[in-house]
């Protein structure tokens, strides 16, 4: 399996 | 113009230990209310979002917003050349040359280094991290920071098979929480249950379950993560399945250190 999500889906940028 | 001054080393040291070796490069956010430093891990998996609000320096001046990227595997080198009593100067100037200065100053022999580090591009940070309500978790655990680093190495020490994605399993059960993991030959499990408060106030295992949860996270960067005792007693450690886990330690009454990881996903 791997990940497939990133931090930014869930963060958004300044 | 930017000055500040620990008479300290130990605390920027550990902070450095305590992510220099997944992340190798962070954005430093100097204001008036502290420093504010976050980090991404090269695969986007990984965050880290610490605090340390002015209170936590000796000595705090900084009357224009700052912020640099900076080369975390160049400071953890020159913070290894500091000693833990050693007086800590961080100074950059208004003419916004494109770099900071430490210095470190020994209080017995005078002896004075001083390391000027050039900004760096940090791509994809500082992001905008909102405080989800505790609702958003199915879980959370709070334990002693010496606990969680020993459950990190036994299972490295049981699932280091050579390959560097070894899984641990996080599952969240009543009272319990289990971390899981595969070795070569066989699974490994270390089970932790929540503990009386009334024998050991100072070190409870505390466990606030609303739904169940098992998450499969990369247990190299737990490792990585629990590296964070250096700086505080206790870590919580939220959960949900559709949040990155966040794992907390509240450094003293000055701030955080916060590790966001994603769990894995089976394709």
């Amino acid at each position: 399996g791997k990940t497939q999500l990133r931090m930014e889906a869930f963060y958004s940028f300044n | 113009i930017l000055e500040l001054r620990l008479v300290q080393a130990t605390l920027f040291k550990n902070v450095l230990e305590a992510i220099s070796d997944l992340f190798s490069k962070a954005n430093f956010d100097f204001s008036g209310t502290g420093l504010e430093l976050q980090a991404m891990d090269t695969s986007h998996v990984a965050l880290v979002a610490l605090l340390l609000r002015a209170e936590a320096f000796n000595h705090y001046l900084c009357d224009r917003d700052l912020s640099m990227g900076l080369n975390l595997a160049d400071m953890a080198k020159a913070f290894r050349c500091a000693n833990n009593d050693d007086i800590i100067t961080i100074k950059a100037e208004e003419d916004w040359s494109d770099t900071v200065t430490f210095t470190f100053e020994s209080p017995e022999d005078g002896e004075i280094s001083i390391f000027d580090f050039d900004f760096v591009g940090t791509n994809g940070v500082p992001l905008e991290i909102p405080e989800f309500p505790e609702s958003e978790y199915q879980a959370k655990v709070r334990m002693p920071s010496a606990k969680f680093m020993r459950i990190c190495k036994k299972l490295s020490s049981f699932g280091d098979s050579g390959d560097r994605d070894t899984v641990v399993i996080i599952s969240v059960d009543k009272e319990c929480v289990n971390f899981f993991t595969r070795g070569k030959t066989g699974t490994s499990t270390i089970v932790c249950r929540q503990t009386q408060t009334v024998d050991k106030p100072k070190e409870p295992t505390l466990i606030e379950m609303k739904e169940q949860v098992s998450l499969a996270f990369d247990l190299r960067y737990m490792n990585s993560f629990s590296k964070g005792s250096t700086l505080s007693d206790q870590v919580t450690i939220s959960l949900s399945s559709n949040l990155p886990a966040v794992f907390e330690y509240k450094i003293a009454e000055t701030g955080y250190i916060r590790y966001y990881m994603l769990p894995r996903i089976e394709e």
